[in-house]
């Protein structure tokens, strides 16, 4: 399961 | 957070506080694009559906003022002061960026599931969402001063987002390749606006493009 990229910026 | 992305967020929202009061205090869009405004509206819906995915405060606050003010700017532009709207000069064919920027999103992405095209098309949309505005401008050969600073506060808030991601990769090893070739290109496509500012408008002199 590729993990979620979080986008943590604007 | 380093103080390159924290300046860059706060020239975004400049940016976009600057536009809303130019509109609202001279009752007119003259010399805006609501062809841009809309894209900007689009950018930032599509990129913030995961606003529920709590990061911080900061990040919250910021995306609800960003899509609340991109919608509140279509509203004054297509609505409220519609008669001030320069139709004949904001004749940008938007689809030549929407599809381009959706299918390249399906195909280029770090995930294929809706939530991260969606996201990737944002960063390409966004990318290339001032192009209707700056045609406007070359089209009508000029820009009021206010628009000027609109348009360098906008221009620098990407560029100092380079400085951000040129940090965070040396200090902490993190990059994002397609945030950071699009907002490379978007970056590149004020350069001539830059120019022009830093010699024309920062001299007291209007933005005049040669004609």
């Amino acid at each position: 399961q590729v993990e979620e990229p979080d986008h943590d910026e604007l | 957070m380093n103080i390159f992305r924290l300046v860059g967020d706060l020239s975004h929202l400049l940016a976009i506080i600057i536009l809303l009061l130019k509109i609202w205090k001279t009752r007119s869009c003259a010399g805006i694009s609501g062809k841009s405004q809309i894209l900007f509206a689009i950018v930032y819906t599509s990129r913030y559906l995961d606003l529920p995915n709590f990061v911080s405060m900061y990040n919250t606050l910021m995306k609800i003022v960003f899509i609340a003010a991109s919608y509140a700017t279509v509203y004054l532009i297509y609505m409220k002061f519609k008669a001030t709207y320069d139709h004949n000069h904001d004749t940008f064919r938007v689809e030549f960026l929407v599809l381009p920027s959706f299918v390249l999103a399906l195909l280029i992405n770090h995930d294929f599931t809706v939530l991260e095209v969606l996201w990737t098309f944002s960063i390409y949309m966004e990318s290339v969402a001032i192009l209707p505005q700056l045609f406007m401008v070359s089209k009508t050969g000029e820009a009021e001063s206010i628009t000027s600073h609109y348009l360098f506060a906008l221009g620098s808030y990407r560029a100092l987002y380079i400085l951000n991601w040129i940090y965070r990769y040396t200090t902490e090893d993190h990059y994002d390749l397609i945030a950071i070739v699009a907002g490379i290109v978007q970056t590149v496509l004020y350069c001539d606006f830059f120019y022009l500012y830093i010699t024309k408008v920062l001299k007291g002199k209007k933005l005049q493009l040669p004609a």
